[in-house]
Formats: structure tokens, sequence, C-alpha cells
């Protein structure tokens, strides 16, 4: 716990009398180490002790009774503040559908957030339509369409008689793009409101896959784009986030797999290179564990 | 220019940041700096290029000797179906796949038959995973690929079940070596674990010695928490090896090293990329090449 370590460690400095700069210093270096274990990303780290220690080093705490609980309250303020007060809802369009478009790194949760967002937002009066455009990976459309119909969704793999192309072969970028042209006609002849595009895993360092998602992109244009992230990615989160904001462009974030016990810090990693909020989280395997995301929840977990 | 760089303070500390930004996390990292300032010291050091060449050696030392596979021997043609057997005897080995949500486990199977065969191995594939949407879809294209069949039941089966019947299909069908791939299922699922444990006393029952290799699947994209999943993993199924997957993207998976040194479990096997071919075994030396710059 942040406080029990802040707490032992001015302890220890009090005993010499009157607290100094040098001795926040030391604070903040356990701060530095609880967001490292925290998976923090190292730079995002570096610069968020800065910004905690211009506070820390003010007479508020200097001359504090409770040093420790200051310095606490001054990074929880400050992480709260970096992830961002309040709830980021998704915006709609004012010309329906609103397409939302989800992207990100293989096995991120993607497919999984497609059909929990369907879930979410039928459960809210919208009438979603699923798009799956990821040609690529083994039976991703198949698992999409079963999510569909165990759940009550139109899932579109494409035209009548499409014929799915070898996903190492030249067409199947251009399959991609149109399984999703194809799909967003039919959404519009349904009058569905709301369309949902998953799209395949890859890497922000394949310029081959990065281009073609901005092609999806141009032939989907989403209301928004959403990076689907696992909280437990490491120290890699801001150069994958920093890629797909600046190749593709994103618009929020879904933060998955947070019914496990990593302490998430590439949220904070995330939020801080792209700007954009966290606007779900995923909590478990099932369509219903999906809810909205709570920055300051988030900010006690990363502290730990 | 940068070999030849004096040592100082900086030079360590970008080393550090190295390290972190690796994912090899605080404690490893300030274990390894002091180990490699005492022995710069002592090896008489003077310039980075010497310093980095430390490092690799010492990271490597700290990845352990190479470890493969260890499966008992494949019976000779002809010589009947395999089963129980003693010590060294042939039989059919058995091979557990392990480990979180996402991470590679159904692409490392396929990966690993693919391999086998390439050893002359007979595998079955057993798709355990009676959980997921359109597990056993996937299963099946991988199958197709390689031309091999595959053993699996209805979606909300028992996992445990389908490993029996596996076992039971591979001896009746000729087969040396069964593959079973099991659903993602995150640590913390204590009865998720425990189904887990279930499908191993299956497979130990019906062949001695079995699984001779259980094999926790991380991704390299991941932090700390992957050291917290191969506690869980390894406690529960003690296991014999770490598959590190999508290691050809950016991130270095440098919690593999807390991994060997907190529970002596080696890797084994590096996922770099999504093909039938690539499955890489592990490479201390070149791992800490890459990982030091
Ligand atoms: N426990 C838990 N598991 C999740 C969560 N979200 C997704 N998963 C699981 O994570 C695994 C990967 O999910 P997918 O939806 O297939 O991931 P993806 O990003 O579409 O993967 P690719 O298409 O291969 O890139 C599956 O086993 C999901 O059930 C979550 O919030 N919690
Ligand atoms: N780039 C890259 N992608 C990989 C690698 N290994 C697996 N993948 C991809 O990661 C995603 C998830 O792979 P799966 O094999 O379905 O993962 P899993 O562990 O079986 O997932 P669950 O069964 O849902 O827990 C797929 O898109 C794979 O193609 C790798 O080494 N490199
Ligand atoms: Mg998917
Ligand atoms: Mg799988």
């Amino acid at each position: 716990l942040l406080t029990t370590r802040l707490g032992g460690v001015f302890r220890q400095l009090r005993g010499r009398g009157k607290l100094s700069e040098r001795d926040v210093d030391e604070a903040l270096r356990q701060v530095r180490l609880a967001l490292l274990e925290a998976d923090v990303n190292y730079k995002v780290v570096k610069e968020f002790v800065a910004k905690v220690r211009e506070r820390a080093v003010g007479q508020e705490v200097l001359s504090s009774v409770t040093p420790a609980q200051k310095v606490v309250k001054i990074v929880q303020d400050e992480l709260t503040d970096l992830m961002g007060r309040g709830r980021a809802g998704l915006s709609f369009s004012p010309r329906p559908p609103s397409v939302f478009m989800v992207v990100g790194l293989h096995g991120a949760g993607k497919t999984t957030a497609a059909a929990k967002l369907a879930y979410y937002l039928k459960g809210r009066g919208h009438h979603p339509f699923l798009i799956a455009a990821d040609l690529r990976r083994p039976a991703a459309q198949d698992q999409l369409a079963t999510l569909g119909r165990q759940h009550g969704f139109t899932v579109w793999a494409g035209p009548p008689g499409f014929a799915r192309p070898d996903p190492d072969s030249a067409v199947a970028a251009s399959a991609t793009l149109e399984v999703v042209r194809s799909g967003l006609v039919e959404a519009r002849r349904l009058a569905h409101d709301v369309v949902i595009v998953d799209t395949s895993g890859r890497l922000h360092v394949d310029q081959d896959l990065m281009e073609e998602l901005s092609r999806v992109k141009g032939a989907a244009g989403p209301t928004e784009v959403l990076l689907v992230v696992d909280a437990m990615t490491g120290q890699d989160a801001v150069n994958v986030a920093d890629a797909f904001a600046s190749r593709v462009g994103i618009d929020g974030v879904v933060l998955t797999k947070l019914d496990g016990d990593a302490r998430g810090g590439a949220a904070l990693s995330v939020r801080a290179v792209t700007g954009k909020p966290v606007k779900f989280a995923g909590m478990g395997e099932k369509v219903e564990d999906f809810e909205p995301f709570s920055p300051d929840r988030m900010a006690t977990r990363i502290l730990g | 220019l940068t070999r030849n760089r004096p040592i100082d303070a900086s030079l360590y500390e970008e080393l550090a940041d190295t390290l972190i930004l690796g994912d090899t996390g605080v404690a490893v990292t300030t274990s390894v700096l002091d180990e490699l300032q005492t022995r710069a010291g002592l090896a008489g050091a003077t310039d980075a290029g010497a310093l980095r060449e430390l490092l690799v050696e010492i990271l490597s030392e700290r990845l352990g000797p190479a470890e493969e596979l260890r499966l008992p021997p494949a019976p000779a043609a002809g010589d009947g179906p395999p089963g129980h057997a003693q010590g060294d005897a042939p039989r059919t080995a058995v091979v557990m796949v392990v480990g979180v949500n996402g991470t590679g486990k159904t692409t490392t199977v396929a990966r690993l038959a693919h391999r086998l065969l390439g050893e002359g191995r007979k595998p079955l594939i057993v798709q355990a995973d009676t959980f997921r949407a359109a597990a056993t879809e996937q299963a099946l294209v991988w199958a197709q690929r390689l031309g091999l069949d595959l053993v699996h039941h209805r979606p909300g089966s028992d996992p445990a079940a389908v490993a029996f019947d596996g076992v039971r299909a591979a001896v009746a069908r000729g087969r040396d070596v069964v593959l079973v791939d099991t659903a993602g299922r995150l640590h913390t699922k204590t009865g998720l674990v425990e189904e887990l444990r279930k499908v191993r006393r299956v497979l130990a029952r019906e062949v001695e010695g079995a699984p001779h290799e259980t094999l926790l699947v991380i991704d390299g994209t991941a932090g700390l928490n992957s050291l917290e999943q191969a506690r869980v993993f390894d406690e529960a199924l003690d296991l014999t090896g770490i598959v590190i997957t999508k290691m050809d993207g950016t991130a270095r998976g440098g919690v593999v090293i807390a991994i060997r040194e907190a529970l002596g479990v080696p890797v084994k096997f590096v996922g770099v990329g999504e093909r039938l071919d690539d499955l890489v075994p592990f490479d201390a030396e070149a791992y800490a090449r890459e990982m030091v710059g």
C-alpha cells in the first residue's frame, strides 16, 4: 500500500527534525517504485513524479504533521487528473448509424469487446449491427457470429456468396473493405442506429497492416475508433498507443481483463501518450462483463 | 563511438532504462546492475562496449541453459499402440498448454504440432477449450492446414472428458504425442485453475508420467503480471516450460528473467508471428543481445 510505504519513509525521516526537499525525494522514490511495479511506462513515471514533486516540496508538505498523507493526496490528485475526471461516454453521430470500430494488438479482447459493446448498447435501447471484418484470424468471423447468435445481434460476414480469400493473399485487404462497405449498406437498409466493426489484431510496427487499417477506417467512417488494450500490457503500451493514435487516429480506449490482478499501469501510459480517455472496462469473459470506466477507481488500483 | 564511451553513472542509468523498458522489473534490474558493477570492476572493464558484453553474459546466465521439450521416446513403427509404460519405455507423449486469455495458446499448439511433424512425430491435437466461442472452428482451421485430425467435444462439455478421450484416441490411432489446448483463464479464478488440475489428473492416470510437458504461454507484450501468472499456474500444475509469444513486436518480455529466477521455469519457445513456422527454440544469448540492444 503506498500510504503504508510513505508512512514508513516519513517516520524514519521525521526522526531527523524538520523535513527537507531531499526527504521528499526519498518519498517520491517510493512513488516511482509503486508506479513501475504497476507497469506504468518508465518515461511516463518520470514525468509524473516530476509534476508531483513540484507540489510536494511546498510548505503544505514540509511543515505538515502528516506529510505521508499529504503526499499520497497529491499523488492521487495528480493521478486522477491525468486519468481524467468523471466518466467519458461514447459520442453518437447526428446522422445514424453511429459506427464504432475496435482496433488493437492480437488477443487484446477486440472481438469480445465488439460483442460486449453491442450488448451494452442494446440494453440502452439501441439496435446494434456487427460487421465481422477480421478475415485473417482463423474462425474470427465464426467467433463473432457465434456471439451474435447467443445474444441476438445481427452479424455481417460479407455479402451473399462472398468467398473468404486466403488471409495471406493480395485480395485479403480489399475483401476486408468489401465486407465493411456491404455491411454498412445492409445496416442502413435495415435502419440500425449503431454499427460495430471488428478488425483483426495487428502489430503497431506492421506497416502494411497499419496502412490497411487506415483504409478500413476510411471505408467504415467511424464515429469513434476504440483502441482495445489488455490491462496486463507492460512498458510497450506507450509504443502501441502512440502508433495507433498517430497512424490511424483513435477516439477512446477499452481496457480489458480488469477482472484479473494486473495493476493496469498501461491505462495511465496510454492516457498520457494519447490524451484519449478510457471509456470502457472489460470485467470478465461474458458479454455482460462490460462497464463504463471509472478513472478514480483505476487510480487507486494503480497505486496499489 | 558508443563502444568506446567511458563507464560512468549515466551509462548505468541508460542500461537501467533499457532493462526497465524491456519489462525486466525494478527488482531484477537492480540485482543485475549490482552484479554488473561488481564484475565490471573485477574484469577491469573500461568502456561501454565491454560493459554491454558483460551485461549480455549476466542476462544469459540468469536465463539458464537452453531446455528443449522433454518427451518420452516415440514408439517405433509397428510397435503396437503406446500406453502405460515404465521409465524410458516408449509411450504417448502428453503436452498440456495453459495460460491466461488471449496469450497465443491455440496458435502455439498448432505451431508445436508443425514442429513435431517435422521431427517425424505423429501429433494429435486435443481441443479441450469447451468455453470460447468458435474454439473448435479455430482449431479445425489449423488442423486442416497441418493435415491432422483433431479431438473435440461440444461447447460446454467437461474439458477433462475431452482430455481423456484425446489420449484414448491417440492410442487407438497410433499417435505418439498429444497436444492438449485448454481455454484461457485468469490465474485469479481459483475454480478455473482447479479445472486445469483435474485435466492434469486425468492425463496422469491415462499415461505414465503425463503430462510430460506443461507449458505456460505468456504474452510478450504483458508486464510484470506474467510473473504472478507463472506463480499461480506453477503452484497448481508444476510447469515445465514457458512459451513467450508476440515477440515480433517491440516488447522484450523481460519478466521471463524473474520467472526463471523465482520459479526455475525455463523459456522453451518464442512466438515470432502468426504462421506455423513462427515458433523458435529459446536462445538465451540471442535474447540477451536483443534486450541490451
Ligand atoms: N477474463 C477476461 N477475459 C477476456 C476479457 N475480454 C476478452 N477476454 C478473453 O480474451 C481472449 C481474447 O479475446 P478476443 O476477443 O478473441 O481478442 P481479440 O483482440 O479479438 O484477438 P485477435 O482477434 O486474435 O487479435 C478470449 O479468451 C476472451 O474471452 C475480459 O475483460 N476478461
Ligand atoms: N504477432 C503475433 N501474433 C501472435 C503470436 N502468437 C499468437 N498470436 C496471435 O494472437 C492472437 C491470439 O492467439 P490464440 O492462439 O487464439 O490465443 P489463445 O491463448 O488460444 O486465446 P484464448 O483461447 O482466447 O485464451 C491471434 O490473433 C494469434 O494469431 C505471435 O507470436 N506473434
Ligand atoms: Mg478478434
Ligand atoms: Mg485458444
